[in-house]
Parts: structure tokens; sequence; C-alpha cells
């Protein structure tokens, strides 16, 4: 564990807090992508297939549980709760799209050909496109809320610092993940259009309203 | 075996 690792994982956090805190407090969750959210859920559940069988640490294990209880918890608030405000129109991303391509790339590129770690995998390969719906979504309606801005720059910042993470690991360790470090940057690169905008819209108080 | 993985990280 070093700092930029540690500092990813919180951004991580904050991001899924700053969603579910939006759609409690507004009782409503316009303008975010139940699909992305469920690829979420879906990467979750199978990236920790392994958290009865690879204890790493308690801090590994609580912050596992702690993802997958607030991404079901999110899904479930946007299919169920709040079901009436969810924005369905703008959210037409076909999911089958990235899933597809994630199952195919896992069972050629990967490890180890074993089950845990084929899913491990295709969650490291659908995390690195599971933005890509609630992208299509904000682009689609030309803008976005101001916290679901936030939410997407804490959730882009959080792979970001995990590729600096993999520098300093690497450095400090010798230890490095291809998979991983190749999906992560695909993952960040396609925050970097909406980093650009967040910092010089958003932070200067404007809406994120993307050019006509 | 798998030497180079991060199933460490989250």
């Amino acid at each position: 564990m070093n700092v930029f690792r540690l500092s990813g994982d919180v951004a991580h956090l904050i991001a899924i807090i700053i969603l579910l805190l939006k759609i409690w407090t507004s009782r409503s969750c316009a303008g975010i992508s139940g699909k992305s959210q469920i690829l979420f859920a879906v990467t979750f559940v199978a990236r920790y297939l392994d958290l009865f069988t690879n204890y790493v640490s308690i801090y590994n294990s609580v912050m596992k549980i702690v993802y997958l209880l607030a991404s079901f918890g999110t899904v479930y608030l946007m299919y169920m709760k709040f079901k009436a405000t969810y924005d369905h129109n703008h959210d037409t991303f076909r999911l089958e799209f990235l899933i597809l391509p994630a199952i195919a790339l896992s069972l050629i590129i990967n490890h180890d050909f074993a089950v845990i770690e084929v899913f491990w995998t295709f969650s490291i390969y659908l995390e690195s496109v599971a933005i890509l719906p609630q992208l299509f979504m904000v682009s689609k309606t030309g803008e976005a809320e101001s916290i679901t801005s936030h939410y997407l720059f804490a959730l882009g910042s959080y792979r970001a610092l995990y590729i600096v993470n993999w520098i300093y690991r690497y450095y400090m360790e010798g230890f490095y993940d291809m998979i991983a470090t190749l999906a992560g940057i695909v993952q960040t690169v396609l925050y970097c259009d909406f980093f650009y905008l967040y910092i010089t819209k958003v932070l200067k108080g404007k809406k994120l309203q993307l050019p006509a | 075996s798998i030497k180079h993985n991060m199933h460490d990280e989250l």
C-alpha cells in the first residue's frame, strides 16, 4: 500500500458515496446511467469472487464488501426505489457491445486460464469501458448536473491515481501487471475529454454543457 | 504460474 493507491481507493469511495448521496437526497437518479451502474456492479462481483478464497488484509476485505454493497445499493435505488426518475430514454447504450468483447478478450488474454482468473480479467476489461453508457448519456443530453460532474471526476481520478501507483510499484517493488495497467490506461483516457470540460467549466462555477 | 498479478488491489 502506498499513498497513490490509497488516494485512488479513497477517490473511488468518494465517487460512489457522492452518487448514492445525490440520488438519496434529491430522491432522483435523473442524468445517471443505470447501465453504467449495472456494469460496475457486475465488475465488482466478477473481481471479488476471491473475497473468501484469497485473504489480503482487513482493509482489502472491508473495501471489497463496501464497494459491492454500494454498487448494489445504487442499482437498487435506480431500478426499484426511484425507478420513476430514471431517465431510460437517454440511457440507450447497448450493454452487449461492451460485455461480449470483454468476455471474449478475457478468455483470450489472461494471466492464467482458470475460472477465478478469467473472471478477474473480465472485470478489469469491463471496468475500463463501464463508464461509456454514462458518457454517452451526457453527450446525448448535452449536459450534466454539477454533482454528476463531481462524481465523474472522482471516478476518473481513481484509475488515474492507480496508474501512478503502478509506476511506483514497478520501481519500488519490481511489480507490474500488464493487463491491469493497459486496461487502466484505456479507462483513464476515456475520461480525458471529460476532465478537460470539468477543469475549464465546472471548477469555474459553470454547468457542464457540451458545445452545440 | 502468475508472477505479475495485482490481486491485492481493489
